[in-house]
């Protein structure tokens, strides 16, 4: 089973 | 003001085609270097960024710098009533509320001309990191797309594996499986059906095809795509143009 991940995980939104 | 002319309408109309599916509403950029956009799609799972050096207009002038607030559908509305072949021209002059863009075929005996409203957007952007990948692989961008729409049939998700023998595309679904194994090669006569893998360790990825198949829109633009990725971080695609780029950072499917 795997999940989507978001950007905003990864990288700091401004 | 800006003032921005293109030889051929179709240059920036696939630019646009690429980018529509993933954006709503974003802002451009625009500055004596080029117009620049950056702009996650609603979900957050890709970030679109595009590059359009002023190198790549026949004719550039922006002495301060405007940002364009567009909606992308409204501007590829407006774009399917140029031809192909026709004079680009986009104008807003500082402090303006509309983008003018005007089509002139060859021989400047029609002139079109649209005015489109621009909006005040607050846009979120990403801070991304220069970063170096554990895999980078160079392949045809109609090959990758082609591989991609096949493998679609058989899931809503691919793994991509990237090892010194090659690049594998894999799914599997309800009614079986099936994979795709490119090795690395160089072809002499057609360089960009070459596949480059550039390897400091293995990588394994899985993404949504949904997602994926509308990144290959941008196929249209470039012989070559540049794939980059590292093990549980976003992959980086682009697609260069001849001055600048379209590049996707594409959220991955995380194991539990």
């Amino acid at each position: 089973q795997s999940n989507q991940s978001t950007l905003s995980s990864f990288f700091k939104i401004s | 003001m800006l003032e921005a002319k293109l030889d051929a309408a179709s240059q920036l109309k696939k630019i646009v085609e690429a980018i529509r599916d993933m954006l709503g509403e974003c802002n451009i950029e625009c500055n004596e270097t080029g117009l620049a956009l950056q702009s996650l799609d609603k979900s957050h799972i890709v970030l679109v960024s595009l590059l359009l050096g002023s190198d790549g207009f026949s004719e550039y002038r922006c002495d301060r710098g405007v940002t364009l607030g567009l909606n992308i559908n409204s501007l590829a509305t407006v774009l399917r009533c140029a031809n192909n072949d026709d004079i680009l021209t986009l104008r807003s002059e500082d402090r303006a509320n509309e983008l003018i863009l005007t089509f002139e075929d060859s021989k400047a005996d029609r002139i079109s001309e649209f005015n489109l409203r621009l909006m005040d957007i607050d846009q979120e952007y990403l801070a991304i990191p220069e970063t170096e990948y554990a895999a980078t692989v160079v392949m045809s961008a109609a090959v990758l797309q082609r591989t991609l729409r096949d493998l679609s049939a058989l899931s809503e998700a691919v793994t991509i594996e990237i090892d010194k023998e090659g690049i594998r595309f894999s799914a599997e679904g309800d009614l079986g499986k099936g994979s795709t194994h490119f090795k690395p090669c160089v072809d002499m006569e057609n360089a960009e059906n070459s596949i480059n893998i550039t390897l400091s360790e293995p990588v394994s990825l899985s993404f949504n095809l949904q997602y994926f198949s509308n990144i290959t829109k941008a196929s249209s633009l470039s012989s070559t795509v540049t794939l980059q990725m590292t093990a549980g971080m976003p992959a980086q695609i682009e697609y260069k143009l001849p001055s600048g780029h379209v590049r996707y950072y594409f959220a991955p499917k995380i194991e539990d």
